[in-house]
């Protein structure tokens, strides 16, 4: 049921993805701060599809050159290409800190014994400023296998980031640095090569009491 | 060199892209 209602093509599903900020308070524990998270899901038959976004109204937003959004999307598969609008929550209070710690988790399954590559391009203007490349293998647990990048680092180019937008005064400011700020991870079979997941990430500030929202859409080209 | 870019706001995007989920 996960296929079409999460982000999930038919070799790999994504469980659970977040940005966080971990602070300690004593020596025995942490505030851990969520600026953005997916959850874990468990979609039915019954719940409706994820509405379709066309993927030509966000190429300029990411990559175009070789390997960019467009020679992804059509090399395929089509049901691999998702888009995520993120309403971040930035309401931590962030001091320049060296015992803070920011990190990003994310969590994958599938039916296939594979090593995975995960690249995470962060953009602004629609051109990568950086590029992380992780390799996962896999852990068979529960009659799947398991992918876990567990608190991999936030690179300094983020922490940066986060700390510049967190001092503009008002959010309509914010929101408007994040309007040309994206991220692309494309998830790949290391071996094949075959692209698994391609999640394009873009940000508003969230106004929510509620902390970190998403809305997560498939990419399609009519 | 920074191209002129449509303002999200002016592309075809679903409603929902606008509107901040209120989930607990």
């Amino acid at each position: 049921p996960w296929q079409g209602r999460s982000i999930a093509s038919s070799k790999l599903h994504m469980l659970e993805f977040s940005a966080f900020l971990e602070q300690p308070q004593d020596p025995e524990t942490f505030n851990k701060h969520l600026f953005v998270h997916i959850g874990q899901s468990n979609p039915t038959f019954s719940d409706p599809y994820l509405e379709a976004v066309d993927i030509r109204q966000i190429y300029d937003k990411f990559p175009e050159k070789k390997g960019g959004l467009k020679e992804l999307f059509e090399k395929g598969p089509p049901n691999a290409f998702f888009l995520v609008k993120f309403w971040a929550d930035l309401s931590a209070n962030l001091q320049d800190d060296s015992s803070f710690f920011y990190g990003v988790s994310s969590q994958y399954e599938s039916s296939e014994n594979m090593i995975i590559t995960s690249s995470t391009k962060v953009c602004s203007f629609g051109k990568q400023v950086v590029e992380k490349v992780e390799t996962e293998y896999a852990r068979f647990e529960n009659g799947r296998y398991v992918f876990r990048i567990h608190r991999s680092p936030l690179c300094e180019y983020m922490i940066n980031f986060i700390h510049k937008l967190k001092h503009l005064p008002e959010k309509y400011m914010m929101n408007s640095v994040l309007e040309n700020f994206t991220i692309l991870q494309v998830v790949t079979n290391r071996d094949t090569l075959e692209t698994l997941l391609c999640i394009a990430y873009v940000f508003e500030v969230s106004t929510s009491e509620h902390g970190a929202q998403h809305h997560i859409y498939r990419l399609v080209k009519d | 060199s920074k191209q002129e870019q449509v303002p999200m706001r002016k592309r075809q995007l679903p409603a929902s892209f606008w509107e901040e989920p209120r989930l607990a």
